[in-house]
């Protein structure tokens, strides 16, 4: 089964 | 102070129904420009980014960047007073505890007014750099709504193939699986129904159809959505606004 996975992983938190 | 009013409420409305399901306390920041917004999701799997550009309202003025500050389930209750056909008129002053909702009849001499409390949020800014995406499909609303309707109906998730000009929605799940092949089409009369497939590099994605659930919401918005796909990173939803875009970015699911 495919892991969800969040958009921190791609995108940097300011 | 800020003063924004729209020809028709009904903009604002489908706005905030498109996007009050996935993410509930937003800021919203209005500058010289227009209003932007973004906000994540709580699983902080998908992502809003509002702009409404000053064109979209009939008359907009905002001398200095004011933040509001916005439950959008209260705002939602309130804006729904309002006929789709009334205009609606934003009025803040520069440093707001609250927000004015101004709604007035075009055929009969009503005005309607709702003062909405603001809060002071403090949300995650996620920093999106532009990115170079394989492949950008361009398709009616919708048809895309569709697809995700139904396909919902057999699994979780949905794969979204893209080779050379086919498009592949796919789903599978325990009753059996499903599958629509889109391909690129003209409509010359009715240009909105056409469908567009530009590809650099073939594409084999899978997204959860529980967020591509909520990003159909915004379907009323616009004709058509572009969606913009790279191996391994959040595609891009967008469904363009008179002036200015709603998108989502949504992340993918990947093997383990």
């Amino acid at each position: 089964t495919p892991i969800q996975n969040d958009l921190t992983e791609f995108f940097q938190i300011i | 102070m800020l003063e924004g009013k729209f020809d028709e409420a009904s903009l604002l409305k489908k706005i905030i129904d498109a996007i009050k399901d996935c993410v509930q306390l937003c800021n919203f920041n209005c500058t010289e420009k227009g209003i932007t917004l973004q906000a994540v999701d709580d699983s902080r799997v998908l992502l809003v980014s509002l702009l409404i550009g000053e064109e979209a309202f009939t008359d907009y003025r905002c001398d200095r960047n004011i933040t509001l500050g916005v439950d959008l389930s209260s705002f939602s209750k309130m804006i729904k007073c309002g006929n789709n056909e009334d205009f609606l008129t934003l009025i803040a002053e520069d440093s707001p505890d609250t927000v004015l909702v101004v709604f007035e009849d075009k055929n009969r001499e009503r005005i309607s007014e709702y003062s909405l409390k603001l809060m002071d949020i403090d949300n995650e800014f996620l920093k999106i750099d532009d990115m170079d995406y394989d492949s950008v499909i361009t398709m009616p609303a919708g048809e895309f709504a569709k697809i995700v309707r139904d396909l919902k109906n057999l699994s979780e998730s949905l794969g979204i193939l893209v080779t050379k000009d086919t498009v592949k929605f796919l789903s599978e799940g325990d009753i059996g699986s499903g599958s629509v092949v889109v391909k690129p089409f003209t409509d010359l009369e009715k240009p909105e129904n056409s469908v567009k497939v530009s590809l650099k590099k073939p594409v084999n994605l899978t997204f959860g159809l529980k967020y591509l659930s909520d990003i159909i919401k915004a379907t009323n918005l616009a004709e058509s959505v572009t969606i913009k796909i790279a191996d391994k990173v959040p595609a891009l939803f967008e469904y363009k606004l008179p002036s200015g875009y709603l998108r989502f970015y949504l992340a993918p699911k990947f093997d383990e």
